[in-house]
């Protein structure tokens, strides 16, 4: 049972490494068709669709990156993870400047002991 | 200071909303600021038009003029402050409905006013000042960067790297002394920040990041607002 994913104590992990395997590439289009379903995607024409699992793809490796990066914080498939980082700064984010204006009031200094 | 300390305990944090496709971040970050301290000022919470600044705001940093806030295409908070004090005030969300576009005109009306923005100021690169004001005013504006946030599903984010680039603005609720972190086998202190990516995003649409190093450059634009103490 182990070996065919029966035991939930196998958690299948795609390993970004290899990426050539057949197995690998099932276990991809199986996350695909998952994050399709649960975040009600389509796309307009077969090729907007592959180009997105190809982006996909790429993000299910950043995710891995972002786990091993920052252990304390699971990460994975979000409903962003068919954007490219530039799609999703541009669409999701939008802090228009990277300082705040010369002269922004400074709030008081409060006490924070006792 | 508390050890712990959560405004969604004490209804001041309304329902965590959607920005759609739009980087209107910015909206969302000041709308909840002012939602907070207008709860803390009168005892009601209403939530705010995020549309109206969206539509109405453009209000520019008189240091650069090319900085103005710009509905789907970015702001500032503390430009959106701004224009709130110089508006007069927010409408209601159900007077004045978010559509996640920016086509469209301004149609704020005076009459509807909902909320008010007294003062606003920027509070210090330091963690206490941080909490203390968070206590004390409200929810706080805050900007971050969202890199991890693209793929973040739950937990305490503590990246090992991570820019303090900022893209995103979100809002600090509240902080937790220990979220325990298996891997690192320690507590670890947080901050608990609302996001506008809807309720399917994160934990319930919410966030935590570690305290203590400015990590992701979370203390790095923290801001503050006090509301008029006037029922709408």
């Amino acid at each position: 049972d182990a070996l065919n994913g029966d035991d939930p104590l196998i958690r299948e992990v795609v390993d970004g490494q290899d990426a050539s395997s057949s197995n690998l590439l099932s276990a991809e289009q199986h996350h695909f068709s998952l994050f399709k379903s649960k975040f009600k995607k389509s796309y307009g024409s077969q090729e907007e669709h592959d180009y997105r699992f190809s982006v996909f793809k790429a993000n299910l490796r950043r995710a891995a990156r972002h786990q091993a990066l920052d252990p304390t914080a699971s990460h994975g498939v979000t409903q962003f993870s068919d954007l490219t980082p530039a799609e999703f700064r541009k669409q999701v984010l939008g802090l228009r400047r990277l300082r705040l204006p010369k002269d922004a009031n400074e709030a008081p200094i409060l006490p924070t002991s006792d | 200071l508390p050890e712990d300390f959560d405004w969604r305990d004490k209804g001041a944090v309304g329902p965590v909303k959607n920005q759609g496709s739009c980087g209107s971040c910015w909206s969302f970050s000041a709308t909840g600021a002012l939602e907070g301290a207008h709860f803390l000022a009168t005892g009601e919470l209403v939530s705010l038009s995020e549309q109206q600044l969206v539509d109405c705001d453009h209000e520019c940093d008189p240091e650069e003029p090319d900085s103005c806030d710009s509905g789907c295409n970015g702001g500032l908070m503390n430009s959106a402050f701004e224009y709130t004090f110089k508006a007069g005030g927010l409408m209601r969300e159900e007077d004045y409905p978010y559509t996640g576009t920016d086509r469209g005109t301004c149609k704020f009306d005076k009459n509807k006013v909902a909320a008010r923005v007294a003062n606003f100021s920027v509070v210090s690169l330091d963690e206490d000042q941080i909490a203390a004001n968070l206590v004390k005013n409200g929810p706080l504006a805050v900007a971050i960067n969202a890199v991890f946030m693209q793929t973040y599903i739950g937990g305490v984010s503590c990246p090992y790297i991570c820019s303090r680039r900022l893209d995103h603005g979100v809002l600090l609720v509240g902080y937790g002394s220990a979220g325990y972190s298996p891997i690192r086998m320690k507590d670890k202190p947080y901050w608990i920040i609302k996001n506008s990516w809807g309720e399917k995003w994160g934990e319930n649409g919410f966030y935590k990041i570690c305290r203590g190093r400015n990590v992701c450059g979370v203390d790095s634009m923290v801001s503050t607002v006090a509301a008029v103490q006037t029922t709408s």
